[in-house]
């Protein structure tokens, strides 16, 4: 464990925690893609297997465990309460592709030829990818809540402070690499470039979320 | 064995 693994990991935490106020305190889910949302509890749930088969640490489980539960209260809360809120017509992006794209990778080159080592590969291209139907709403609809931006924001900082720990792990423990985590790493964090860059310029100003 | 691949990482 170093810093910026722990500082992803917080960060990670505190997005979730973030949505799930905004959803608590709007009762309401407008704006959130409800399709990200099941594909990250897809991701965990198949990232997450190992619970069963292997222990690395009070911390790794006790964080597993909250991911994968606030992942399917989330989407419980989509589905369920507040459905009303949620207009499916602007949440139109085609997921099929997102987990097709992932599965294809995952089957080309896991690390091991195991279903769990399988799984694993998957789930990491499918976190990867996995906000791009919230971008596109977003994109879409040319605005968010400031709620919603510090959630998009806390959820791309993860994955980049991730990138920084991969860094530091390289120099530290006699150049430790995970070539699946780095390339699905630099993608996801690619993907929030234009969104890190309207986040600085207006929210952090004070001002909403919109596109030019 | 040997060749399991660990993933510390969440």
């Amino acid at each position: 464990m170093n810093i910026f693994r722990l500082s992803g990991d917080l960060l990670h935490l505190a997005s979730i925690f973030i949505l799930i106020a905004r959803l608590h305190q709007t009762k309401s889910c407008a704006g959130i893609s409800l399709k990200t949302q099941y594909l990250y509890l897809l991701v965990f749930a198949t990232r997450y297997l190992d619970l069963f088969l292997g222990f690395v640490s009070v911390y790794n489980t006790l964080m597993k465990i909250f991911f994968l539960a606030s992942s399917g209260y989330i989407v419980y809360l989509m589905y369920s309460p507040l459905k009303a809120s949620y207009d499916k017509s602007l949440d139109s992006f085609r997921v099929e592709y997102i987990i097709a794209f992932a599965a294809v990778v995952a089957l080309a080159f896991p690390h091991k030829y195991s279903v769990v080592e399988v799984l694993w590969s998957f789930s990491i291209y499918l976190e990867s990818l996995a906000i791009i139907p919230q971008l596109f709403q977003m994109t879409r609809t040319g605005e968010a809540d400031n709620i919603t931006s510090h959630y998009v924001f806390a959820l791309g900082g993860y994955r980049a402070l991730y990138m920084l720990n991969w860094f530091y792990r390289y120099y530290t423990e006699d150049n430790y690499v995970d070539y699946i985590s780095w390339i699905a790493g630099i993608v996801q964090t690619a993907l929030y470039g234009d969104f890190f860059y309207i986040y600085i310029t207006r929210v952090l100003k004070g001002k909403s979320f919109k596109l030019p | 064995d040997e060749d399991d691949v660990v993933h510390d990482e969440l």
